[in-house]
């Protein structure tokens, strides 16, 4: 898995702090930017996943159907990560 | 940045987080 369950618990955490740093009147940017730093090296691990399974076993074994649909979960997640990371910084340096 | 502009880029930034979300949670 790109992922593993720990992680991915650990980065809804850093969301709902993100999340929860957006509601107050004076979001702590630090906290906020140790919760985007999370979620980068996820989207970095997952970088690595994916280029590791270009490998021709792999490669043959997405052709045959076998954990392609793991391989597409992966590039969604890495591209929404990417999206959200990016919207983060957006507003922290929108921030007065 | 104006009121207005802020509160446009928390939007979209929640909005893409809850899309994260959703996937995260798929994953699990």
């Amino acid at each position: 898995s790109p992922v593993s369950a720990q992680d991915a618990t650990e980065a809804l955490n850093e969301i709902a702090k993100i999340e929860a740093e957006a509601e107050k009147p004076e979001p702590a940017i630090d906290t906020v930017n140790e919760s985007v730093g999370f979620l980068r090296r996820m989207a970095g691990s997952i970088a690595v996943w994916l280029r590791d399974r270009a490998n021709a076993q792999i490669d043959a074994a997405i052709t045959l159907g076998v954990g392609g649909g793991v391989a597409l979960y992966a590039q969604r997640l890495l591209a929404l990560l990417g999206t959200a990371t990016e919207s983060v910084w957006a507003w922290l340096h929108a921030l007065p | 940045a104006s009121k207005g502009d802020l509160d446009q880029l928390k939007s979209e930034m929640l909005a893409q987080l809850a899309e994260l979300k959703e996937q995260l949670q798929l994953g699990l």
